[in-house]
């Protein structure tokens, strides 16, 4: 463990905490893509499948926990609990358009073709393009609520730092794993232009609006 | 420059 990854595993964490407050304060999900959160949760689920058989660390397997048992919870109260605020007029990114894209390229680039190392090179795939519904949606309403560009700032935050810690690894470890490092490139890059407005915009106390 | 064996991240 560094103190790059630690950094990245908290903005992740605050990230999920930031969504679902959000969701169960104002007791609504307007402006949240469902089809993102769907996505994350299919992320975890086909990462940590090894949570029963492997153990790493109490740290790791606590976080597993929680990212699981947070992105279900999220879903309940989108599609169950709070349902008649769920925007679905806004939130019509086809995620077919994705995951089959995903589970292609998990079969044609992966390590190993164990199931658990499919399932993983899978859900590093997904992750990367998991956010797209959720950027579609805040393109398409053109605004966002300022607590929701706070979840996206720290959702992208978190893969930023990983790429730092992939860095460090590499020169103390001798640690790489290019197919997480190329995922991870890209997902952050897919944040780049919110990046821009959420510091152009939102820390200078305006609200996050696109450019009409 | 390998990838461990085991994965340690989330």
């Amino acid at each position: 463990m560094n103190i790059f990854r630690l950094l990245g595993d908290i903005c992740h964490l605050v990230a999920i905490i930031v969504l679902l407050l959000k969701i169960w304060k104002t007791r609504s999900c307007a402006g949240i893509s469902g089809k993102s959160q769907i996505l994350f949760a299919l992320v975890y689920t086909t990462r940590y499948v090894d949570l029963f058989f492997t153990y790493v660390s109490l740290y790791n397997s606590v976080m597993k926990v929680i990212f699981l048992a947070s992105s279900y919870a999220t879903l309940y109260l989108i599609y169950v609990k709070f349902k008649a605020t769920y925007d679905f007029n806004h939130d019509t990114f086809r995620i077919e358009f994705l995951l089959i894209p995903c589970v292609i390229l998990s079969l044609l680039i992966t390590h190993d073709y164990s199931p658990v190392e499919l399932l993983w090179t899978f859900s590093i795939y997904l992750e990367a393009v998991a956010i797209l519904p959720q950027l579609f949606m805040v393109s398409k309403t053109g605004e966002a609520e300022t607590i929701t560009s706070h979840y996206l700032f720290a959702l992208g935050a978190y893969r930023a730092l990983y790429i730092v810690n992939w860095i460090y690894r590499y020169y103390t470890e001798s640690f790489i794993d290019g197919i997480a490092v190329v995922a991870g490139i890209i997902q952050t890059i897919l944040y780049a232009d919110f990046f821009y407005l959420y510091i152009t915009k939102v820390l200078k106390g305006k609200d996050f609006k696109l450019p009409a | 420059k390998a990838k461990p064996a085991q994965k340690d991240e989330l």
